[in-house]
């Protein structure tokens, strides 16, 4: 099981519609500073249900919708799709491809869909149960994770066996 | 739960021990439950001893050390439940030469059943990767992603991280 | 001390619109006292716009442009007083190429007044300094301090951070 | 005016008597991780007089004394020298260069001494001030001051202006 495809519109620096194709293997993000590698991170975490705005860099959720540039206007909705393979039929489903779709809208009224169809964050997350897949810890490692994991004052460690029990 | 998370500590302690071990070439390290009788709300104490130096705190181990041993540890999880993929964003920033190759090397091992997205600025770890992504923004404020080494098509060439110049 | 302080805020402040200006090639930046009636106890805020891009809060900039900010300030402080030296511990680490070149020209730019001294990772950096000190640790625990370049003696070479290999 | 060398005796990984050498410019300071680059900075700061043994990366000011390998004891003092060309007939004193030293014992003892005669840390702050030389922000720059520089919660930056005015 691996993840295909992530699609992104409307989501930070992404106001026309991105897709960014995922291979087996080891991959390579690079380009200049504040070109939008980290966000791509943000949109996976997103799209796997992240809530905490705090680890999205922001202070309320509506942040992650685009908010305009020089030259372009802000948008009113932000969708992210991941299209996951379901090659060893780990996933609780007869389709051979899983999508996930979140979607924000500046009202504050948010959508999740699987494989288009809506439904809540719940079926989403109990589907990936026990799969591996989700916003762990451990499956997304930032720089400033470093200080947090080997700090006594913070919670992190604590959490990252947590999440591995 | 007690049980579960105590037999899950304890393999996390094992593939610790191993991960440092080859990611410092030698030294040692441990992890311990600072109160044995109550581990679903004990600290949990990180000690760690570099090849050939004497046992310091983790404060007084260098930057590249640090993230070492952070890395160690979050593998050490990693291998208890290994997720389908795994983002790194720019985690061997801190690095030398000779630890990125070490943590590459780790980082193959693994990335037959985990597919990996590194996040870098690092000559060495994008010519070791099998697929290459460059992001840039051309018109300020969108980002756009370009395929620029894929595992089918291999092509050598310079590859300038500041692709804006 | 009131006078005082107002009258150092305002130098800080044309420095950092100018050092912001020259890092970013463009773009605009300022700091303001929150509290203007009570300079000595206020909250100083920063704001800063890349180059056509619209105004975000400094959390969701991204690690570069957090930390070519940071240096905008410290050197937009260092010009209201210059110091006659300064030591720079891994800056550069977040930084793409295009930045580490105009972070080390505003440096050259001050080092007629100022000796500084750049502990790096970075081959850039190396291969722009007037003078290079390699630090090994041939025996466990012990420094050993080598010149490998001085100005007096340019010398052509690769030169391999990982001199332990 | 400027730095012209630091020697080093007992100081964190530096058992033996080691000369730095320190020239106008800029000097990049390269090695492995965990080699002693940082502690350089380290050095330079204590014996300008720093006492938060926080930014000194410890939890008490012994542990800057040379703690011993696994092949070597350790030791009972640190000592560090700083040696300062007057040329600009700055520093009020007809020498034409100034030694600062800095010592720690075991035992908690601690010297200071300008030109080899023991004298108070306040004699040498005294001399420096209105100099520039000293550990200030601005002079010392890390890694980790980007965070906390840009972060709302800490005094960092309020204590930088501070610094500079
Ligand atoms: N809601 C938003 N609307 C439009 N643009 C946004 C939004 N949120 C973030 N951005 C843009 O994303 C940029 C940051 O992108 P990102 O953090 O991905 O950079 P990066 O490629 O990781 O850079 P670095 O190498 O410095 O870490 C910001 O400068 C901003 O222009
Ligand atoms: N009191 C002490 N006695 C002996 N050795 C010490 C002492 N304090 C620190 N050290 C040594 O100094 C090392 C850290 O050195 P330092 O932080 O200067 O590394 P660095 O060259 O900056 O590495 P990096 O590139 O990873 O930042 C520790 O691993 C430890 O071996
Ligand atoms: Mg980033
Ligand atoms: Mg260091």
């Amino acid at each position: 099981m691996y993840l295909k495809r992530l699609e992104l519109l409307g989501f930070k620096s992404f106001p026309d519609k991105t897709v960014v194709k995922l291979t087996p293997g080891v991959t390579a993000v690079v380009g200049p500073n504040g070109c939008g590698k980290s966000n791509i991170l943000d949109a996976l975490r997103w799209v796997l249900g992240e809530q905490k705005v705090s680890l999205l860099r922001g202070s309320k959720m509506e942040e992650i919708i685009f908010n305009g540039t020089r030259d372009l206007k802000p948008l009113g909705m932000a969708e992210v799709t991941l299209v996951i393979q379901n090659n060893k039929g780990i996933l609780p489903t007869e389709y051979s491809e899983v999508q996930i779709t979140r979607r924000l809208f500046r009202s504050g009224e948010s959508e999740y869909l699987l494989n288009k169809v809506p439904c809540r964050l719940k079926d989403i997350t109990e589907m990936l149960m026990d799969t591996g897949i989700g916003a762990h810890v451990y499956s997304m490692i930032q720089q400033d994770m470093v200080d947090a994991i080997l700090s006594d004052r913070t919670d992190d460690r604590r959490f990252l066996f947590e999440e591995a029990a | 739960a007690k049980n579960l998370f105590l037999s899950t500590f304890e393999e996390v302690r094992k593939n610790f021990q191993q991960v440092f071990e080859e990611l410092f070439t030698g030294g040692q390290a441990d992890i311990r439950l600072l109160s044995e009788d109550d581990p679903l709300e004990s600290p949990i104490e990180i000690i760690a001893r570099p090849r050939g130096k004497k046992l310091l705190s983790i404060t007084q181990m260098s930057g590249g050390e640090r993230a070492l041993t952070a890395i160690s540890l979050l593998f050490a999880i990693y291998l208890v439940k290994p997720s389908p993929f795994c983002i790194l964003d720019e985690i061997d920033a801190p690095l030398d030469d000779a630890n990125i190759h070490r943590f590459l090397k780790i980082i193959k091992n693994f990335s037959d059943q985990t597919q990996f997205i590194i996040i870098t600025h690092n000559k060495i770890t994008m010519e070791a990767s099998d697929n290459l992504y460059g992001i840039t923004m051309e018109q300020p404020g969108i980002t756009k992603v370009v395929s620029v080494r894929f595992q089918e098509d291999v092509q050598e060439g310079v590859v300038d991280t500041s692709l804006d110049r």
